[in-house]
């Protein structure tokens, strides 16, 4: 049974790319069969494997096309039991052409049960926006993962988010749920970082993961090497809360 | 004649907001009257202003109403000489109500012009989007200013970001052009960020400011007491870059 997984927050810059490309590669260590779809025009999480512009022609818009079949947008990644279908600016036409159709909310989600049953998960990056890619996205899921930094603005916005998120599950997908809540960016330095980290856990309690990702600055240079912080440098803190999280991450899955 | 200004940038979290509210924060110095739109569903300017969900009652949606006059939508901030039209989520519901009109990507503008001409500056603040809303604020503007974090991923859509704006310019909106480009969030101890600068000064040339806005951790803590940090810590690393950045814009706009 194929569980789809989106990790979404409307605010930006929150680490949801981040978040996406390493927790899927430190997953892959057990033997599963993991897909990540990247729903971000920018496409972000393909340069975050390294994909270049060239290698994008078939692509998570071309999945929605007649004329290609979707599996042939499935590309390998350097990270065995881990594939990508990656993302280019072509994804922002969608939108714009399916915003009259009928069913264009469940676009997503028939050619994820049509076509992609065989994969253990998939990962859905999606961009800053509550548009028309993350509610696809949201309808096609199971649950939501959502990431967000230990700042101010991002706190704000995690209320209006699951507000919105209830929305979905009352008028489109009944079986949405919450995966977590990840904090990212956090600095046991910095009063901020600490005091977002306290209300976080008070307001959204069990939802919010044990595991909180550190700002580590490796984390940040791993997608200029086209590569995930776990294959740029595995021992670096990034990583371990990366491999930490998984671990917890299947642990509420009951896999291990 | 008043100066229309777009802060943009679809990648998220890149500083828009921060930049929008401190530079506009700084350039109320200078005897000139300045409007901060907010134009971001998650209404974070408004918030770093102090301005509470219940005062936002008539925000930057209600301006394109019928029943209301844009003008009641004003609101002094603490700052003298700087005005705001807050934003809260009502403002999601736009793109979808609006899609379908005629002239849906002049509403902005023509509000702008009719009612808000007595101000010397107009700010527009947008969401990490190039939907409807960035949209109406490209063909509003004069001019666009363009933050960007000295990070991987941010360099890498400032290249889509401008093409974006050349499209809007050749079809909406003959007069605009780029203010500048802003470098964000830099740490000069960091490699990856002194060779992001490095590799956008390079490509960019004169479209970036000189002055370059360090991370520092007031800038983030400002917003959680309403104010900019302008206000919050005027000694601190980040208020004076802003005050610097507000010199250099004047100087570009040759008003020193
Ligand atoms: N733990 C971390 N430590 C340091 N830098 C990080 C960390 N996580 C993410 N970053 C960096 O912060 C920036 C924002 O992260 P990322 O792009 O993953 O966020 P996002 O939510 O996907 O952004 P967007 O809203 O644009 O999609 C990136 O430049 C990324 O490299
Ligand atoms: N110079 C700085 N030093 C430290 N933190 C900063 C700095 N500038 C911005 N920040 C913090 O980084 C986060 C992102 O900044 P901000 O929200 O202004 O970006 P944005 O581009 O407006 O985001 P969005 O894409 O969600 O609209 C915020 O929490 C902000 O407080
Ligand atoms: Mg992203
Ligand atoms: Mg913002």
């Amino acid at each position: 049974m194929t569980k789809v997984i989106t990790v979404a927050n409307q605010k930006g810059g929150v680490g949801k790319t981040t978040t996406a490309v390493n927790l899927a590669t430190a997953l892959s260590t057990i033997p599963k069969k993991i897909l990540l779809i990247d729903l971000d025009p920018q496409g972000n999480a393909s340069t975050g494997f390294g994909i270049s512009p060239a290698k994008r022609k078939l692509n998570s818009y071309s999945i929605f096309l007649n004329n290609i079949s979707p599996r042939d947008a499935i590309q390998e990644t350097e990270v065995p039991g881990l594939y990508i279908i990656p993302a280019n600016n072509d994804l922002s036409a969608f939108a714009v052409e399916i915003s009259n159709m009928e069913n264009r909310e469940y676009l997503l989600r028939d050619v994820i049960q049509n076509e992609f049953s065989d994969f253990d998960y998939v990962f859905i990056d999606t961009p800053p926006t509550l548009g028309l890619l993350t509610i696809n996205s949201l309808v096609a899921c199971n649950s939501v993962l959502i990431p967000t930094q230990c700042e101010f603005y991002a706190m704000e916005g995690l209320a209006q988010l699951l507000k919105t998120i209830q929305r979905i599950q009352q008028n489109f997908n009944k079986q949405l749920g919450i995966q977590g809540i990840v904090l990212t960016m956090a600095d046991k330095r910095s009063n901020l970082s600490v005091h977002v980290e306290s209300e976080v856990r008070e307001h959204f309690k069990e939802l919010v993961y044990g595991t909180v990702v550190p700002r580590n600055v490796k984390v940040s240079e791993a997608p200029s090497f086209g590569k995930p912080v776990l294959l740029y440098n595995f021992k670096c803190p990034g990583s371990q809360s990366y491999v930490q999280l998984a671990k917890e991450f299947l642990d509420r899955e009951r896999l291990i």
